[in-house]
């Protein structure tokens, strides 16, 4: 009885850490797909407008997004190198990362919250391998957890 | 998220997952509380 | 012979778990290696960007800042402090080891 219970123990353990792992899993799929949905993107919009875009106007991966209240104070301070800044802000703010931006965009095919349709389901299990196609399928179904 | 010594949340770009930047957000959201 | 029914039970169980949790290891490694092979490619990171007008949809009548910076930057949010006249002040500390850092300002129109 004592092995036993230590063996259920042990199987609670182990499908905690299955569960984390496939929602860790899950994400990186979610990035690639999205990934490999910005490259396609601008490389048809450079191949259509035959010139890449102005290079002021594009933000380069990996970056973060600070964005605050239009009326918000921001006071920063630049080290000389440049490689440290503070700011300071008289109001809150929020962070998001590239991979936020991206879903934002649609980039991963409304994957992350339930709105995949059938012909982007398509899209998504084109740009990952077969070994993963269930994955995107429980995730576009949203059975995958 | 990981609070260094003086009570800071900590992100590393193109490390740290996801979470964190939610955590530090709400954190903020919440005036700190 | 009830209990120790159960226990074969749950060593197989254990097993076939022990299966699932190195083939989503194998496919994490897989994966995390594949997204790292398409940053580190220079045809393919050269379209690893966004627009300005990409981060402007993504949200709404706020002030933008976009920080470019290189991977293991760290960036600091100390918990807000209270000033004497019980304003709020937010910080945000960016420190890289290897690379400047670029911030932009994208402000709404």
């Amino acid at each position: 009885a004592q092995e036993c219970q230590n063996l259920e123990v042990e199987k609670q353990k182990r499908l905690k850490r299955i569960r984390q792992k496939r929602t860790q899993l899950e994400e990186l799929i979610l990035q690639q797909i999205a990934f490999k949905n910005l490259v396609q993107r601008n490389k048809v919009s450079e191949t259509s407008s035959l010139a890449p875009p102005p290079s002021g106007s594009v933000i380069q991966l990996p970056f973060i997004i600070l964005n605050t209240d239009v009326r918000t104070v921001i006071d920063c301070s630049i080290s000389s190198d440049k490689c440290e800044y503070l700011f300071n802000f008289d109001n809150t703010f929020e962070i998001h990362d590239d991979i936020e931006i991206l879903k934002r965009m649609g980039m991963s095919l409304g994957l992350e919250s339930g709105k995949c349709t059938a012909d982007n389901l398509i899209v998504a299990k084109s740009l990952i391998p077969r070994s993963l196609e269930t994955y995107v399928i429980d995730i576009a179904r949203g059975t995958s957890q | 998220s990981c609070l260094t010594p003086n009570s800071a949340y900590t992100y590393k770009i193109n490390g740290s997952p996801s979470k964190e930047l939610t955590d530090i957000n709400r954190m903020i959201r919440q005036g700190g509380v | 012979a009830e209990v120790l029914e159960q226990v074969e039970v749950l060593t197989a169980q254990l097993c076939e778990l022990e299966e699932q949790e190195k083939e989503l290891d194998s496919q994490k490694a897989w994966l995390e290696q594949s997204i790292k092979h398409m940053n580190d490619d220079p045809i393919a990171s050269r379209y690893m960007y966004v627009t300005h007008e990409d981060i402007c949809d993504a949200f709404s009548g706020d002030t933008l800042l976009a920080v470019v910076a290189p991977s293991g930057t760290q960036l600091e949010v100390p918990v807000p402090e209270t000033g004497q006249r019980g304003q709020k002040r937010y910080q945000v500390n960016l420190r890289s080891t290897s690379a400047p850092i670029q911030v932009m300002l994208i402000n709404k129109e």
